[in-house]
């Protein structure tokens, strides 16, 4: 941030800084830009990076005002942690949803990709929604585009029932890498669960030992 | 076969298969994996009782076996590529930890990357050959994520050409380092180095533990295990307590930083190395983010097919507990973070192959933005992963609370990477240090 306002250019994960840079100079009120389009993926990037431009700024400015109260860097620093924290999940979170984006590209085949989409578009809108405040704040979003995105999620989440099950699947784990009798592959799940019972050490003998040892005794006292 | 789970994937729009094949990266590497899979699964030699059912010694004992065994079979079967060997050990020990996993994912890399020509001579082939069993000590009991604080010294004499390494108190004690209790004979310890009387910060020292013919501590090593966990059964993660134990100079790593006999130090050429190994371990974390979610999805969801339960019209069947909007809403935002993930752990590991190439041409001018980004990232994804765990566990009602769900091991077993390896929020801050400063 600082070396944007300093005017380097940055290269990498940081360099939407760059052209966030402008955004950070004072602009008359009605011309802030991007209103997400909740339907295009290429959209929510672009607002993923914003939120992320705004908080990064956010806690600068933070640090700026703290030094300003002629507070030491490292006072300045921990009474900044809340915003920096802040900071650096909307940056990751941006990486995450832009790599997903990134990734359909790769995908030949027009099903899986279909189905990748959809699930790309559900991760960035639950995203949005639960953390909601960010984008408003950054004027990234409407109120009433808050309850459009709730009914856009119950949407992708219907076009996602079908295929979930392939979904797992498609993780590829076998039964022994997975060692779970709710997940096995052929569903048998209540049959798994009673035989892996019977092995209970504590099922070694009909009867557990500590009932002669102290049960026993004290049914005998009564 | 369930007859619900049939219909399931009968009714799915697109083949799984094709999407495993992408997932892996292609169909080779698809067949490959599921090759080494096979190897592991097929072989009487790693069939265990149910580790559940095991005392915790049993279960130590049940992973050291293994981790033998493992050693040979894959020379034996002569898988040399890491991608091939760390799925065949995340096969044979089932995604946990074990004994040996810091000399395999710390104490080999680190000799690699820190020692010098001559000490990689006499160390990797007995290392290699488990004569020399490593671990990796650098947490001490009052010392985490802030390495600069670690207590431990090495000093330099240079009247015996030794170091001398020392825990002066019991915060400096080394604490946690697997293996480090009952199975290493050596440790990499990281300690503050001395000489010519000034302190030049961290450096790392191979430091002798156990006989190597008897495997008793040598004399002035206190070491042993920090006891039971919430987690991680089947490891001796250890304490090390170092009075006055004299080494010699050729036990510092000296790739970089130098001690010449005299005491004179050489610096290295960028202060940020011993990151190193910690960048590749934090980029890996990621992609273990991806497997647990992946995997505790697959139980959820494939579960959540199964399951019927209540009424959603009067008087009809039971529907599947997948029908409800509710539970949907549980699983499928995690479903799609489960892709992501695997995605953002791909990424990290080109990215750490790409740039570590550059290391080695000298190039460090990425190791800062790489250094940022995988600390973000781990602390990232691995609390919304640690989360969503606990979120498929309690989508699968009471029965996720037993054992045979495999959540709860899936947890236990996760969490650690919240804290370890840096702690979360400390990793946060490092991002934000990068972020402010660009």
């Amino acid at each position: 941030y600082r070396q944007v306002r300093d005017g380097k250019q940055l290269s990498g994960t940081v360099s939407y800084l760059n052209e966030s840079h402008q955004r950070f100079q004072p602009q008359p009120t009605g011309s802030r830009p991007t209103v997400i389009n909740i339907n295009d993926l290429q959209s929510l990037v672009e607002a993923y990076k914003l939120r992320a431009a705004n908080l990064v700024e956010t806690a600068a400015k933070s640090l700026q005002t703290e030094l300003q109260r002629s507070k030491s860097q490292e006072d300045a620093w921990n009474n900044s942690s809340l915003e920096l924290v802040r900071a650096s999940d909307a940056h990751c979170h941006y990486v995450v949803v832009k790599l997903f984006a990134a990734k359909l590209s790769e995908i030949s085949n027009t099903a899986v990709y279909s189905v990748l989409s959809t699930l790309a578009l559900l991760y960035a809108l639950h995203g949005v929604a639960s953390n909601s405040g960010d984008f408003l704040q950054a004027g990234l979003l409407t109120v009433p585009q808050l309850s459009q995105i709730t009914q856009r999620i119950k949407a992708l989440m219907a076009e996602i029932r079908p295929n979930a099950v392939a979904l797992v699947d498609a993780f590829d784990y076998r039964d022994e890498m997975l060692n779970s009798a709710l997940g096995r592959y052929d569903g048998n799940v209540y049959e798994s669960m009673f035989e892996w019972a019977k092995r209970s050490p504590l099922n070694r003998t009909e009867v557990h030992e500590s009932y002669y040892k102290y049960m026993k005794p004290l049914q005998s006292k009564l | 076969m369930n007859p619900d789970l049939r219909r399931e994937r009968e009714n799915a729009t697109f083949e799984s298969e094709i999407l495993t094949n992408f997932l892996d990266g292609g169909v080779e590497k698809t067949r490959r994996r599921r090759e080494i899979e096979s190897l592991v699964i097929n072989d009487p030699d790693f069939q265990h009782e149910d580790l559940n059912f095991l005392s915790r010694s049993e279960r130590y004992d049940a992973a050291v076996k293994k981790s033998v065994l493992m050693f040979s079979k894959l020379r034996d079967y002569g898988i040399s590529d890491p991608e091939e060997i760390y799925s065949y050990k995340r096969c044979v020990h089932n995604g946990r930890s074990n004994p040996l996993d810091l000399h395999l994912g710390m104490f080999l890399p680190t000799l690699l990357n820190q020692a010098s020509p001559n000490q990689l001579d006499t160390l990797f082939t007995p290392a290699w050959n488990l004569e020399i069993i490593g671990t990796y000590a650098q947490t001490e009991l009052g010392h985490g994520t802030h390495i600069r604080g670690l207590e431990t010294t090495a000093t330099y004499d240079p009247s015996t050409q030794e170091f001398v390494l020392n825990s002066p108190t019991v915060t400096s004690i080394k604490w946690w380092p697997g293996g480090l209790g009952k199975t290493s004979n050596h440790a990499i310890v990281l300690a503050q180095l001395y000489t010519q009387g000034k302190c030049h910060g961290l450096h790392a020292f191979i430091v002798p533990i156990r006989c190597m013919k008897t495997h008793q501590p040598l004399p002035g090593v206190v070491v042993g295990d920090i006891g039971p966990k919430f987690g991680f059964h089947e490891v001796d993660n250890g304490f090390l307590k170092l009075d006055n134990i004299r080494i010699p100079r050729e036990n510092m790593l000296m790739k970089y930083a130098k001690v010449q006999p005299d005491g004179m130090y050489v610096k290295p050429p960028s202060d940020k190395l011993t990151y190193g190994t910690m960048v590749f371990i934090r980029a890996m974390i990621v992609g273990e983010s991806a497997m647990a979610l992946s995997k505790s999805c697959t139980i959820a969801i494939r579960y959540s097919a199964v399951r019927h339960q209540s009424e959603l019209r009067a008087g009809e069947p039971e529907p599947q507990i997948l029908d409800y909007q509710a539970q949907q809403y549980k699983l499928f935002p995690l479903l799609a973070t489960a892709y992501a993930f695997t995605f953002v752990g791909q990424y990290m590991k080109n990215t750490y192959n790409r740039i570590t190439g550059d290391i080695n041409q000298g190039d460090f001018s990425q190791l800062p933005e790489l250094h940022a980004l995988a600390a973000g990232l781990k602390a990232f994804t691995t609390w919304s992963v640690n989360a969503g765990i606990e979120v498929c566990r309690m989508a699968c009602g009471g029965h996720g609370y037993s054992q045979s769900s495999g959540l709860p091991d899936i947890y236990v077993t996760f969490t650690a990477t919240c804290t370890y390896e840096g702690e979360n929020t400390v990793m946060m801050l490092q991002t934000a240090r990068y972020l402010v400063k660009s």
